[in-house]
């Protein structure tokens, strides 16, 4: 495409498709859009996040990714889309203008870029990363099991085999390893947010205890303003409430790690839909699930902002 | 190039403690190789899982053996996948 304005929101892309937008988005809003290498996976492959940002020095800032499972395609093609909507936003002095007068955006679209290359090339139910286990046949780690909080507790497996293996020590997957060096050389990350699919919920810590977060009150009700924002475009019901009471144990998940980092406001979304289509949600469903779901980021955001820590 | 013809992905709520379990022991049989997109989480809560062809027959009758009843969310995954491939080549092409 020629630029961003005529790239296809409507499609799910290939890597390269969306490395090629990244490119065009930067060269377009120079004073707004920047690309930032944090590593590089597995595979060697680029780890890009784009930063937003009207100025300052190491603002406070809020942290998106999509992609880290690889096969719920619809989170990168959401990331595609918040990235157009941010530049819109910002063009228009609407919606996150006013977030991004004090704050920084930081959105990783392909967060697991191996992964999300096989689904394309081999195996489009893959999830984890492309590590190689000794000592087993079976490739890849669940990057979001591999952060070091309450890490191989139980609700994840010993396992290479499994979807839900966590890896031979925290952090030994690169693609995680990059996030947690990169938010603790920022340091100022006051909400950070992992976006998954499927089943509808917005969830936040704790996965790997029963034992309430601190701030367990105030994330639920945040979270219910998220909700009721992201329902009143299209009415799609979710569910919300930490994650080991909403789904199951989940032993060393990304944004119990955040949160224990100290940035209170971690979430995790778990998009469209709840079981017609599964990780197959057909691309005609992109658009108004990254609309319905900017609602509640929106929400989350402008809380950060109002209520800096 | 891995390819689903045949897998499906069936749908279990489970409505007491021993068939929670059943599924437990569903995810415990690494030979069926079975995906589970939606794992067990507690009474009521759907698991969805897919199903290679060639374990379906056995992980049905596992189910109905124990009177775990279930429903079949996606008949057919390569049929979908190949939907979501004729979709991008027409984007592709449209582009």
């Amino acid at each position: 495409p020629l630029s961003t304005s005529t790239f296809n929101y409507e499609a799910y892309h290939t890597l390269d498709e969306i490395y090629a937008f990244m490119d065009m988005l930067v060269a377009e809003n120079p004073n707004l859009v920047s690309k930032l290498e944090i590593g590089r996976s597995t595979e060697n492959r680029p780890l890009y996040v784009l930063k937003f940002s009207t100025g300052g020095s190491n603002r406070p800032a809020v942290w998106i990714d999509t992609g880290i499972h690889s096969r719920e395609w619809v989170t990168q093609a959401s990331g595609v889309w918040f990235a157009k909507k941010i530049v819109e936003d910002h063009a228009n002095k609407e919606g996150v203008a006013s977030i991004l007068d004090t704050m920084d955006i930081f959105l990783e679209i392909v967060t697991n870029p191996d992964g999300f290359a096989y689904t394309h090339s081999t195996n489009r139910m893959w999830r984890k990363t492309r590590s190689k286990n000794s000592g087993s046949i079976c490739v890849g780690v669940d990057p979001n099991r591999n952060w070091d909080a309450g890490f191989g507790g139980s609700g994840a497996s010993g396992n290479p085999c499994t979807e839900t293996y966590h890896g031979p020590y925290p952090n030994s997957e690169p693609e995680v390893k990059s996030i947690v060096d990169f938010v603790k050389a920022h340091g100022n990350i006051k909400a950070f947010v992992s976006i998954h699919s499927y089943s509808q919920l917005l969830l936040y810590p704790y996965g790997y205890t029963t034992t309430p977060v601190p701030d367990q009150q105030e994330l639920h009700e945040l979270s219910a303003k998220a909700v009721a924002a992201l329902s009143s475009l299209y009415g799609t019901n979710y569910e919300y409430g930490s994650i080991i009471t909403t789904i199951y144990k989940a032993s060393g998940a990304t944004v119990d790690w955040t949160y224990n980092q100290g940035i209170k406001y971690s979430f995790t979304f778990e998009l469209r839909d709840t079981g017609r289509y599964g990780f197959l949600l057909p691309a005609t469903q992109i658009v108004p699930t990254a609309e319905e779901t900017w609602l509640a980021l929106k929400v989350i955001m402008e809380h950060a902002r109002d209520n800096m820590y | 190039t891995e390819t689903f013809v045949g897998h499906q992905v069936l749908r279990v709520v489970p409505t007491s403690h021993e068939e929670l379990q059943r599924l437990q022991e569903l995810q415990g049989l690494e030979h069926l190789k079975l995906d589970f997109w939606l794992a067990p989480r507690g009474l009521g809560s759907p698991v969805d899982i897919r199903v290679p062809f060639p374990s379906l027959q056995a992980v049905k009758a596992h189910l109905e053996a124990n009177g775990v009843s279930y429903s079949i969310m996606i008949e057919d995954v390569q049929e979908l996948l190949d939907e979501e491939q004729r979709e991008m080549m027409r984007s592709s092409r449209r582009l």
